[in-house]
């Protein structure tokens, strides 16, 4: 199974 | 001063039961525009943005931005205390370190109060930028859950398809494999039934069938899902609170190696 990618490298952190 | 009144208390425990296998608590912003919630799960995998506008609420006043950390299920047990038609009122004080949840039932003959301890959580806020999607299919809410439910049993990943003609949900696994297929039909009589799809270019993009089967907990909201889709974006999930808001589930495709 590929690893699930974490939310936070596609959004950015305010 | 924080006062919100919601006839329909039932709708608030219904969004509870959609976010708490996700998540263990988070933090209510209020203000005047409403009451928000961002906040990843405790993999840091999906996001969860609850937006519920003030002008859905029966009455609603917040003279001061307050954030309110709670413990989720500390609240459910508070919420497992109401009647389904109750009435709910929350309230707290400026800097209050405890909110108020008071219970009326319809006929105004019983009325409870639970007063429950606030929590200070240093919870990090994501700027989610707009999109121009690939694609958007809106979908009867209980079919979806359905298909994720039973393709669950195949793999731990659904592949999510959607061209002009329809959109395919898949999932292989060691007992085989199985495909679910949902042409666009437009329902005019029962618009809730209908599967429609904005499309801009075909994707397919595989996700993992354990959050996504966390997200359907929220189909007793509303009886339409919307997917949206695009190439390297998170998937969002999204189910509207009749007159009082949304419920939004983020999620990374899983990314072939």
């Amino acid at each position: 199974e590929n690893p699930q990618q974490p939310i936070v490298n596609y959004f950015k952190n305010l | 001063m924080f006062e919100a009144r919601l006839v329909n208390s039932s709708t608030f425990r219904k969004v509870l039961d959609a976010i708490k296998d996700l998540l263990n608590e988070a933090s209510f912003d209020c203000s005047e525009n409403g009451i928000q919630l961002q906040a990843m799960d405790s993999s840091h995998v999906s996001l969860v943005s609850l937006n519920l506008k003030s002008d859905g609420f029966d009455k609603f006043r917040c003279d001061r931005n307050l954030t309110m950390g709670m413990n989720l299920t500390s609240l459910g047990k508070v919420f497992k205390c109401s009647g389904a038609d109750d009435t709910v009122t929350m309230k707290a004080q400026d800097y209050a370190d405890t909110v108020t949840f008071m219970f009326e039932s319809k006929k105004q003959d019983k009325i409870s109060d639970y007063e429950m301890k606030l929590m200070n959580l240093d919870q990090e806020h994501l700027g989610i930028p707009d999109t121009e999607f690939s694609c958007i299919i809106k979908m009867p809410s209980i079919e979806f859950a359905r298909i994720i439910r039973d393709l669950s049993q195949f793999g731990e990943s659904i592949v999510i398809s959607c061209t002009k003609e329809g959109v395919k949900f898949s999932a292989q696994g060691d007992i085989g494999t199985g495909n679910v297929k949902l042409a666009q039909t437009h329902n005019f009589d029962k618009e809730e039934e209908s599967v429609t799809i904005d499309l801009q270019e075909p994707v397919a993009l595989t996700f993992a069938c354990q959050y996504l089967n966390s997200f359907t907990k929220a189909t007793p909201l509303s009886n339409q899902v919307k997917l949206s889709m695009c190439e390297n974006v998170p998937l969002v999930v999204e189910y509207q609170i009749p007159e009082l808001g949304h419920l939004r589930f983020y999620l990374a495709p899983k990314i072939e190696e």
